[in-house]
């Protein structure tokens, strides 16, 4: 019944003991309280139906239904505590978990998401999202980035140069996320930063999810000729999510900085030492 | 000798719009998967050169290449070794350095020969696997590298602690 939570001199991540889910994410600096729900769904794939015969594939997105299903509504969490590293462990199925991470002096939340293998033994073909629930008012808009350059405002079931038709609820709103995808009701922002390029989207106002995994079992019948099936167990995927909670007027300064320290990330190389002296000659 | 133009050549081919988004077959995955291997081993040559070069020692360098999923033989084997961070960002950076150990008490110096605060997390995924991993916050110049000396201290070094002399210093 304690409440579970982690926090730096920055951030407060908050999850509900009942469901071991993020609940809540405080910006201590600025004063900000948002609720974020943050869990793992998965589409399940269209095989073709009434209205058209295209399936999921590895070019086309296509579920079933709109709504995703939970891989679980909770999660079994396990806390890590030491002075250099605060982690909730999530474990949400055999092939989906999660640690949540702050370090210190950190001013964003880290979601290292481990997903796979996929199981398709039901023949269900599953494409699995880490979705982030909010309060926040969005009125329908949401925004994506464009190879790290453009912030592009993305409207759902609406494209500026012609009158759509929308008839793909969700993946006709999904869109390229290359570094970053973010929601804001024109005070507070909830952005979210990507360590590689993913299909992204808000399909609901306040909600924000990110296409982490796929596995399918039917070919789509755009030129590939096999469907998005691994062979043997299938593959798994680890990743890391970066989520910051900031007030509009400076939520650029703090996604664009660590944007550039992910993207160009330290790299780390060993050796024993006590070489011999090197020189040119 | 080091060689990058394979593995520019390999990181050419796999703009294809095939490689980026997974449209590709099996088979055509996995020759992409093989161009970058083969691209990989000779540029790490050149990179181990440069770093020889800007270091001043031949040492026998290390890319650890499975990091993400908590494997480095070299951390979780040898008792005493050194990390080299390059930074390639235009300013300075600090940087949480994750490696997986064996179990026990580590000292870590900075290239100042100074005790950098570290910690060994055992995480309850690692638990079992006895495996657990060095943290410790690097600090990086722009555009350069630090490197950082590990110790894995015996019991009675751990009751000691005694500072040992200053390691290799780098830019």
């Amino acid at each position: 019944s304690h409440i579970l939570a982690i926090e730096n001199e920055y951030i407060r991540a908050t999850f509900s003991p009942k469901t071991g889910l993020l609940v809540e994410i405080e910006n201590l600096e600025k004063n900000l309280v948002l609720p974020v729900q943050q869990a793992f769904f998965w589409y399940n794939a269209s095989v073709g139906d009434r209205i058209s015969s295209q399936a999921s594939g590895a070019y086309i997105f296509r579920p079933s239904q709109q709504q995703p299903l939970p891989v679980r509504r909770w999660a079994q969490t396990q806390l890590v505590k030491t002075a250099l590293v605060q982690e909730v462990h999530q474990n949400f199925s055999a092939w989906c978990s999660q640690v949540v991470r702050l370090y210190p002096g950190q001013r964003h939340l880290e979601l290292e998401w481990t997903v796979g293998p996929i199981p398709v033994g039901d023949s269900w073909g599953k494409e699995v999202i880490s979705r982030f629930d909010t309060s926040l008012e969005t009125d329908g808009v949401f925004y994506t980035d464009s190879n790290g350059r453009e912030i592009l405002e993305r409207r759902r079931d609406y494209r500026p140069t012609w009158n759509l038709n929308q008839t793909e609820p969700v993946a006709g709103n999904y869109y390229p996320v290359n570094t970053r995808i973010y929601i804001t009701d024109g005070k507070v922002q909830l952005t979210v930063l990507t360590d590689r390029s993913q299909g992204g989207s808000s399909v609901r106002d306040g909600s924000l999810e990110l296409m982490v995994h796929r596995r399918l079992v039917k070919d789509d019948r755009r030129g590939v000729g096999e469907p998005l099936l691994e062979s043997g167990s299938g593959a798994w995927v680890r990743g890391r999510h970066l989520v910051l909670l900031d007030t509009v007027q400076t939520a650029a300064a703090g996604h664009r900085l660590l944007a550039e320290k992910e993207v160009l990330a330290p790299q780390v190389v060993l050796s024993q030492g006590g070489g011999a002296p090197y020189n040119l000659r | 000798s080091g060689n990058s133009a394979p593995l520019n050549e390999a990181m050419a081919v796999l703009q294809h719009h095939d490689a980026v988004s997974g449209t590709s077959r099996q088979h055509v995955a996995d020759d992409y998967a093989r161009q970058l291997a083969e691209g990989w081993g000779p540029c790490e040559v050149l990179l181990s050169n440069a770093l020889a070069w800007l270091s001043g020692s031949k040492d026998v360098f290390t890319f650890c290449l499975n990091l993400n999923i908590s494997i480095c033989p070299l951390s979780q084997k040898a008792a005493s070794f050194q990390v080299t961070v390059y930074n390639p960002l235009a300013r300075k950076v600090d940087w949480m350095v994750r490696l997986p150990v064996t179990k026990g008490v580590f000292l870590v110096r900075d290239p100042n020969g100074r005790t950098v605060q570290s910690s060994v997390v055992v995480s309850p995924s690692t638990e079992q696997k006895d495996l657990s991993e060095l943290l410790f916050s690097a600090s990086v110049p722009a555009l350069g590298f630090s490197v950082y000396s590990v110790d894995l201290l015996t019991s009675r070094d751990a009751q000691a602690r005694t500072p040992k002399p200053r390691p290799k210093n780098s830019s």
